[in-house]
């Protein structure tokens, strides 16, 4: 969310206001040309709606808002590889490379949130990359968004020189762009389109009347029934029920703009100001943007020298660098996560099932701020787990294992499966699959002083957990105690080291013992089933780790003192069965117990 | 789903490749039985000179 994105739309009746008047911002709106915007609009081209989908700023209310800069393509004067840099504000984003070639052309858009006192001039670097030489920094030019958006100009394309960056700045090539604010209504539209598409389980891009009931009561919103009923058979023009997500959605963004159906932020939490829409509009959008990475351009860096590290570069393309304090907007790549394969040494890309990736957004498009929300979306959470949990212990569904192995063919090796496929009668049954005994060997098998790793997995892993803290754990209501509960001290793991083994759908899903040792206690602690996906761990809004649903173990080892082992449902994977109990004496590598799909 | 440890202050020595990574904010594909660290008093038995290869001037 953007809680500390707040705009004051307000401000465009300063004139008499001093301060206003001395700002940057003040005389901006003494030369903003409405009568531009007016003519745009009498020339007809609009959506329909009397608005364009990109407009330039019209109206000295307009002047806070969402601007979408486009880099469309740049004249270098030799041939090469490019890519561009925008950087604004405390981040820097960064185009695709282009083919070698002295015109590139990247066609890239990001939305910049433009907001009073906030920063206005983005600067735009272009880089040359190739095999030999890392990535150099050749030309830049920056730009005033806020005076080229106030341009009496018909064309919303400007070309800009680009200066050497060495003195004596040299011109070295232009650049191609476009900037212009995103219309209200088309921003509403497309918001109110992706909240709808959270309980479009099936992808069809239709709804029906509940589903849209419960999603707008999971959301806390006080509407009337009769007004949801309303709304629907407004949209359902030939009353079957159903309607398409585009039609909805346009039906909500009218009324959205009539009496607000929202009160709060659904992704934040934050309360919604009835009176002040502009704000809203860009809070919701931007709050949606951050948690979609749905934008072109990547981002991740806090300065484009930062960004010259072509080792950066490489990491970005598909990893989602999280910076300090930046770790959401990059690390909201939901479809890229990259991971480092430690026995092959190299980048792997994670492949998500499809199932899983339509529940991961739905939770994560809706779970940001679910602890401030109503806990309406955390029975719904537990209902669409139980469901799917029923729905994977049934016979068929046992049909769906040959596409999930199909689906996960490079990383699902069924010559380790213990049991042939005909053995597994159910989908659950297949996702817990046993291995053959020895194709996990264990290190130092023998060596209770060596600890291993306790799943097959996506592993972090922190000396102390301050460093979880600063780079992976945002959650702020994280400690550890909350992690362990209240019926387990956490005195003896203050300052401890913490290892995070990350399950994706496609693993082995059973959990092992990292250490040798007598388990002291298991403690069940009820929870939601959030998703424990790097985009709600690395989101400052989720909480995941405290407050889903687990059990925590105690295992007293010789070697390593006491170990908190604390197994975390997540979403459709809620279910956790343990295969030892309270007292038992454990061997290291020896298997503790499986997740599998239930609420 | 997830598997958390904690381990307490000073009683593990994490493999260093994991570590780094992890600093990085990037995760480390590992397997199940894959090393993870050793206890610190294994490390500081390692520290300890080899008296074999010790002698007195």
């Amino acid at each position: 969310g953007n809680g500390n994105s707040k705009i004051d739309s307000s401000s465009s009746s300063s004139s008499s206001d001093p301060d206003a008047e001395e700002s940057r911002i003040a005389r901006f709106k003494d030369r903003v040309h409405l009568r531009r915007f007016l003519r745009r609009r009498r020339k007809g081209t609009t959506n329909g709606r009397g608005f364009h989908s990109h407009t330039k700023l019209g109206s000295v209310e307009d002047f806070a808002g969402i601007a979408i800069l486009t880099l469309i393509r740049a004249r270098m004067n030799f041939k090469d590889k490019w890519l561009a840099c925008v950087s604004f504000g405390e981040q820097t984003f960064r185009t695709g490379i282009s083919d070698h070639t002295k015109e590139p052309a990247w066609n890239s858009e990001k939305k910049l949130l433009l907001e009073k006192d906030g920063p206005h001039i983005a600067r735009i670097s272009v880089f040359e990359t190739n095999r030999i030489s890392r990535n150099n920094l050749v030309g830049y030019c920056e730009i005033d968004l806020l005076e080229f958006l106030s341009q009496d100009s018909d064309s919303d394309t400007e070309e800009l020189e680009l200066l050497d960056p060495s003195p004596p700045n040299a011109v070295v090539g232009k650049i191609s762009l476009s900037c212009s604010v995103e219309d209200p209504i088309e921003t509403e539209k497309r918001f109110a389109k992706r909240i709808l598409s959270i309980v479009d389980y099936n992808e069809d891009g239709e709804l029906s009347f509940p589903e849209f009931s419960d999603l707008i009561d999971a959301f806390g919103n006080q509407v009337a029934a009769s007004k949801k009923e309303e709304l629907f058979k407004a949209a359902d023009k030939n009353g079957d029920g159903v309607v398409t997500l585009d039609e909805l959605a346009a039906l909500l963004a009218a009324q959205q703009e009539k009496e607000p159906l929202m009160n709060c932020c659904p992704v934040c939490g934050e309360a919604l100001e009835v009176s002040d829409k502009l704000n809203n509009m860009i809070h919701l959008t931007l709050c949606f943007d951050e948690g979609t990475g749905n934008q072109v351009m990547t981002g991740g860096f806090l300065t484009d020298k930062q960004a010259a590290y072509g080792w950066m570069f490489k990491l970005s393309e598909w990893a989602h660098f999280s910076s300090y304090d930046v770790g959401l907007n990059s690390g909201s790549s939901a479809s890229h996560i990259v991971v480092y394969d430690r026995q092959k040494k190299r980048l792997v890309e994670e492949i998500i099932d499809g199932k899983i990736v339509l529940s991961m957004r739905a939770i994560y498009q809706s779970k940001v701020g679910l602890t401030l929300m109503d806990k309406g979306v955390k029975e719904l959470l537990h209902s669409i787990s139980e469901k799917q949990g029923k729905r994977m212990d049934s016979v068929e569904s046992a049909k769906d294992i040959p596409h999930f192995i199909e689906s996960f063919k490079d990383q699902i090796n069924m010559n380790e499966v213990k049991h042939p496929l005909e053995y597994f009668k159910t989908f659950n049954e297949f996702f817990i699959r046993e291995l053959k005994p020895g194709v996990r060997p264990i290190a130092h098998v023998e060596c209770d002083d060596v600890a291993v790793c306790a799943a097959d997995c996506r592993l972090m892993a922190f000396k102390s957990i301050d460093d979880s803290l600063r780079l992976w754990i945002k959650g702020r209501k994280f400690s550890v105690q909350g992690l362990l509960g209240q019926d387990i001290s956490a005195r003896a793991f203050m300052d401890g080291s913490l290892v995070i083994f990350r399950l994706a759908p496609q693993d082995y899903h059973r959990f092992h013992f990292p250490v040798s040792g007598f388990i002291e206690q298991i403690v069940d602690i009820p929870g939601c089933l959030y998703t424990v996906n790097p985009i709600a761990v690395n989101s400052k809004y989720c909480n995941v780790f405290t407050e889903n649903k687990r059990s925590v173990s105690i295992i007293s080892s010789s070697d390593f003192g006491k170990v908190a082992f604390v197994a975390i449902g997540a979403t459709m994977v809620g279910s956790i069965t343990f295969r030892k109990g309270k007292g038992d004496y454990v061997k290291k590598g020896e298997e503790f117990g499986y997740f599998s799909f239930g609420g | 789903s997830t598997v958390i440890c904690v381990f307490e202050k000073d009683s593990i020595q994490i493999d260093e490749d994991l570590l780094a990574n992890s600093s990085r904010s990037l995760e480390t594909l590992v397997r199940v039985g894959t090393k993870l660290g050793l206890s610190t008093r294994k490390v500081s038995q390692t520290d300890l000179p080899d008296v074999r290869r010790c002698a007195l001037d």
